[in-house]
């Protein structure tokens, strides 16, 4: 099974979509297979590769509908070593249409599973939501990122992030793990910044060695720093390695990639 | 009627309830009356006022989903002129359960306009999507203010927001305007954001004299520049004016809301 993670955040705009494409593009050029799934009806991810979708491209949609349709169906190739499920806004209105089906929690988990043996790791994009979008991530995802930025509002929305994490863990998806905060438009030298990584690591340690799926959890080494880059890349269809590969943030995606692989024992 | 604005964006952390919250404040310090509502399950209006909802407060689910339930029943004095109306987590079930009801998008509207006598100004902060939340906004309000930062991937969303109060302007609320875009976390020096900015005046002149709802729309002046204190004030339950009165993100929303009394003819 490819290492599977969701990039979960319900609090919006907080770095979801761009740690997935670059952290993703960073693994691929270190040689690792990647897949990406872009989950958000806001098709941020898709529109980061420069990608409209044709209308008869098929999308992560008719992978959650169609019970036909496979993952290969709708791969793209967006670099080497690095393809994606493209979203559309009509993702929008899975919420409903999938609470008709039986066991809704589970079909990205049972499509995914078909395409296992041509990745090693599989990075989810979810939507500012912890709908049944975001649960379906979380259902096949072995462990969670939650971009944030070391903002007052953002933390405050932490212990719902976790509490629905520790839902899913109770049936759904027992070995799920929390595994980190990845910092975003971070600031170093704030001291507002600093306090509320601090008051991070203090609700972080006082679950250590408790039955909960983040009892490992820590703030993940190295923070992306603010950099316009990173938010220019995009209008070009671009990563941040095509388009800056010297600058700061791809920097700091690079080193993430390298303590990842270094991390899972990847090759 | 109260001037009423709903401050949407489906793209998430732009600046929304920043905006609602100093916005309001502003207003209220020149002697309007003002209510603001929180319309996100998030509810990080009512956390930015530092009020976590007791389990007897009545709050904006029970307004829309209650019958009996009055404005009145539900409203928390914040300053002097200054009222909101919280949210809790469990307004994110609305979406479900409001399907059920007749009528479902004017449940909001209906309800305000038995307090339309004790405001002048009513501040709509919308959740980051365009379920029937945000739609119950734009069915009550007069226009809206798109927060958002002068990025390319919140430019995108642009399309889809502008669609959909078109849908709304065709039935349920044909007098709605989008008055104007309310610049974000702003980097003046910024050539990326002087590009975006361009880009979003050359898409709105496209329309001057077009019968759509944005046709008179423009870029709100002032900007808000990215300025921590804003960012640091919630966390002491504080509006920016309570907490530093004298920095640039103050200034920002005092020259916004002197702007909008002059626009709008109030005294
Ligand atoms: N490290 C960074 N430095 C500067 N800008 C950044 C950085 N990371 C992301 N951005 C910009 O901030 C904005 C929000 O980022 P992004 O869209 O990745 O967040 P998100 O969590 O995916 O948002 P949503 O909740 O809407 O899906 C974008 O305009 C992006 O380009
Ligand atoms: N001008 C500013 N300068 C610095 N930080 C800001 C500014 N405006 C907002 N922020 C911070 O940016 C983050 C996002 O802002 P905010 O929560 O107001 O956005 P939002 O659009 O309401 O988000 P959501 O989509 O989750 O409701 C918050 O941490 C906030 O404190
Ligand atoms: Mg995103
Ligand atoms: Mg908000």
């Amino acid at each position: 099974k490819p290492r599977t993670v969701a990039l979960l955040n319900q609090k919006g705009g907080v770095g979801k979509t761009t740690s997935t494409v670059n952290l993703g593009a960073a693994l691929a050029r270190y040689g690792q297979r990647v897949l990406l799934v872009d989950l958000d009806p806001q098709s941020n991810l898709s529109l980061h590769f420069g990608v409209e979708c044709a209308p008869e491209q098929r999308t992560v949609r008719d992978l959650l509908l169609d019970p036909e349709c496979r993952v290969q169906d709708c791969v793209q190739r967006a670099r080497p070593g690095l393809d994606f499920v493209p979203a559309v806004t009509e993702l929008a209105l899975v919420e409903g249409e999938l609470a008709q089906l039986e066991g809704m929690q589970a079909v990205l988990r049972d499509k995914l599973r078909e395409a296992w043996g041509d990745y090693d790791v599989v990075l989810l994009d979810c939507p500012p939501s912890l709908g049944v979008l975001s649960v379906n991530a979380l259902t096949v995802a072995d462990e969670v990122f939650v971009p944030m930025q070391a903002h007052y509002l953002p933390l405050r929305g932490l212990e719902k992030l976790l509490q629905t994490v520790h839902l899913v863990s109770q049936g759904l998806n027992p070995s799920i793990r929390v595994s980190g905060i990845l910092l975003c438009m971070h600031d170093g030298s704030s001291s507002h910044a600093r306090a509320v990584i601090g008051e991070i690591e203090s609700q972080l340690a006082q679950f250590r060695g408790v039955d909960v799926p983040w009892s490992g959890a820590a703030v993940l080494d190295p923070a992306v720093r603010r950099n316009i880059k990173l938010a220019e890349a995009p209008s070009f269809g671009k990563t941040i390695f095509d388009y800056a590969p010297q600058c700061p943030g791809a920097d700091d995606y690079r080193r993430l990639a390298l303590g990842l692989i270094d991390r899972w024992g990847l090759p």
